[in-house]
């Protein structure tokens, strides 16, 4: 995360490769489910043998006896509609619920998040030197309506694509934060609005930030855990 | 510190078929593999063993797959373990050691039983030690040419049977990271560890975690895109060290999924010029060591295209990468290259959400055949003929009996995927309304977690 700052996050995990090296994000929306964005795996049925969630840490290399750290191997993978960029990861195990770890809420279906709606993204990815990078960063950014999005990127943003507005400061998600949360507080609840996906420039000053639009697949989200 | 498991190779979930054998096999007993390994090693007539590893019952057996009358048969309960000499076709040193079934010379000619002393007579007899059984190849006078026989041509007493070194039978491409031979000592003659042992030395290297890599017993492999196979040796002074195989003298073969403006799977064959990360960093040059060093130059790595700066996957990580011209980020993943399409292209439309299509299509979009809706395997299906008689669910044909907003789907026979979207695009002038236009107002009445914020307490 460019231009943030530690924090906590306690739905964002931690995808590790069988070597153990993290290489993307994702968010705990059941016990035994996280959801991340497609680019970061290699095909929809790929073999995640050995791969695995890290949940429950701040730190991005958290010694083997931190109380804290849940690791839980990936067992299988489903990708989303065309066009979402979207994957469920199923657990082998579910995750220990604690107050490190917590489940983020899934938005109704087909909400759209109000314009001006300051939201939160986190991750373990790089930080360009704005921050340290090796504990978790948050950084906030508000929503921006879909309009004034579209005529900022020349009538290139699809409804399956949600804006946030570029800051002067330069925020923003950045490589080893794929997959992972933008999150709103809404009602006192947490709420997943969003997924973060790679772009070819990290925290522009001049361009909205686009992010998967969690509410428009909700509806397959809860078809495959149901499955 | 080798292990007795060394002289086995294993087979998972496989079981010896035999007839009913006379006098009858002896009865398993309770010991561990390497147990059993040692008593199998140490016995003439054992030339394999069953290892239930839930029982942890153990039975010896006479016989190997390449014997009379034996097949192998899956069964979850047994790992088999053959003793490598009877199953190598390739020869260790002077192959004094061969106990494979080569039964011809290198010239075609059929070799003669040695139990038999015609048309040569000969001193060579079979005993229950010297392994000169039937009439395959045999080395029983060390001689360097390696295994031979007695002729079936009354003119030609001897003849080599021409059988290769292992080190030369199976020979690598590139870096060998498909290697699959059995070479199982390093360049020094050192014994290779197993890789589903973690001593002498712990390794990452499971087997089960990398079940694309073949580290199969003690054989040399390339799990971790080094310059050239290797392994672990039983040597606790020395963690590993390369092995020496051939490299093959054919054609170099043109790598899988060759793009340049998206990339396949992980990227391997990525060759675009994609040369700058996501955060605006140049790369390094592949053929520079400065700011970082690595091993990966384009003269150890000749088949992975490590041209002048270019976003390349040589390892196998997870999408193409390089190392960064800023001191302080090493490596940085190129994921901001787009995947390629890997979708089926559709075969048909459907209107709205497809809730009405009664089209022939049955694959998904990735190609898989649909399961038949009325049936119940590989998946147990929550929707069928029976629960929505009215959702003409017929055959395997794409349906949409649940108004699925992502149009119409199916049960797939792949067991690792219960259900997929078709290859079905939404009619053009097909529009559902957009998200945008509808934007009411949502109160939230329930609540997730509530999130009890922690304060950063620093370091």
């Amino acid at each position: 995360i460019i231009g943030g700052q530690p924090g906590n996050s306690p739905w964002t995990v931690s995808i590790r490769n069988r070597a153990g090296v993290h290489f993307c994000g994702g968010s705990l929306v059941e016990e035994q489910w996280v959801i991340s964005t497609r680019q970061c795996f290699s095909s929809c049925d790929a073999d995640l043998m050995g791969y695995e969630v890290h949940l429950g840490m701040l730190f991005k290399d958290p010694g083997p006896k931190d109380p804290e750290l849940q690791t839980i191997p990936i067992t299988r993978i489903v990708c989303g509609p065309s066009e979402s960029q979207l994957v469920m990861l199923k657990l082998a195990r579910p995750a220990t619920l604690n107050r490190r770890v917590a489940l983020i809420c899934l938005p109704p279906e087909r909400y759209v998040v109000p314009a001006g709606t300051v939201c939160e993204i986190a991750g373990w990815g790089e930080t360009r030197g704005t921050a340290d990078g090796g504990v978790l960063n948050v950084a906030q950014l508000p929503v921006l309506a879909h309009g004034e999005c579209n005529a900022a990127l020349r009538g290139r943003v699809k409804d399956s694509e949600l804006c946030t507005a570029p800051l002067r400061a330069g925020v923003g998600a950045c490589e080893g934060d794929y997959g992972g949360p933008l999150a709103c507080l809404t009602a006192d609840c947490w709420v997943l609005e969003g997924v973060i996906t790679p772009s070819r420039v990290c925290a522009r000053t001049d361009q909205p930030a686009l992010f998967i639009r969690v509410s428009l697949y909700v509806d397959w989200i809860y078809k495959v855990m149901k499955m | 510190h080798r292990s007795p498991l060394n002289d086995f190779q294993r087979l998972r979930a496989t079981e010896l078929l035999a007839e009913p054998a006379d006098p009858p096999l002896p009865s398993p007993e309770q010991s561990s593999a390497e147990q059993c390994a040692r008593r199998c090693a140490t016995s003439l007539a054992c030339r394999a063993f069953h290892h239930d590893w839930q029982s942890q019952l153990c039975q010896l057996l006479p016989w190997t797959q390449h014997s009379p009358h034996i097949q192998l048969q899956k069964n979850i309960h047994y790992d088999l373990y053959q003793k490598k000499v009877f199953l190598r076709d390739c020869i260790v040193a002077d192959g004094s050691s061969y106990r494979g079934t080569r039964a011809m010379t290198e010239k075609g000619l059929r070799c003669q039983h040695w139990q038999s002393t015609t048309p040569h007579d000969h001193r060579f007899l079979p005993s229950p030690h010297n392994g000169l059984e039937e009439n395959y190849c045999r080395n029983p006078d060390w001689d360097k040419r390696g295994p031979w026989c007695y002729t079936v041509d009354p003119n030609i007493r001897h003849q080599s049977c021409g059988i290769k070194k292992c080190e030369d039978a199976v020979c690598m491409t590139c870096n060998g990271e498909d290697y699959r031979g059995t070479v199982d000592h390093t360049e020094s003659g050192t014994e290779c560890q197993r890789w589903d042992l973690q001593h002498p030395h712990k390794h990452p290297y499971h087997p089960h975690k990398y079940p694309d890599k073949g580290l199969d017993d003690n054989y040399c492999r390339n799990p971790d895109s080094s310059e050239r196979p290797w392994c672990y040796t039983v040597d606790p002074g020395r963690e590993r060290e390369y092995c020496r195989i051939r490299l093959c003298t054919e054609k170099r073969p043109r790598p899988l999924n060759v793009t340049t403006g998206c990339f396949r799977g992980k990227g391997e064959g990525y060759r675009g010029r994609v040369n700058v990360t996501v955060s605006g960093i140049p790369c390094q040059r592949w053929d520079a060591q400065v700011p970082h060093q690595h091993h990966f130059t384009p003269e150890k790595y000749p088949c992975k295209d490590l041209q002048e700066n270019y976003c390349r996957n040589p390892d196998g990580s997870e999408a193409p990468w390089c190392f960064t011209a800023r001191s302080t980020v090493r490596i940085a993943f190129c994921f901001h290259i787009h995947r390629c399409p890997d979708e089926l292209g559709a075969q048909e439309c459907y209107f709205g959400h497809g809730e009405h299509y009664h089209g022939l299509v049955s694959k998904t979009r990735k190609g898989i055949t649909c399961q038949p809706w009325a049936a119940q395997t590989p998946h147990v299906p929550q929707i069928s003929p029976f629960t929505h008689p009215e959702a003409h669910l017929e055959e395997n044909y794409c349906r949409n009996p649940d108004n699925d907003s992502h149009g119409p789907w199916c049960y797939t026979m792949d067991p690792r995927t219960p259900f997929d979207y078709c290859a079905i695009k939404p009619c053009s002038g097909s529009a559902v309304p957009s998200v945008l236009e509808n934007a009411d107002a949502v109160a939230f009445k329930e609540c997730g977690q509530r999130d009890e914020r922690l304060q950063y307490k620093g370091r």
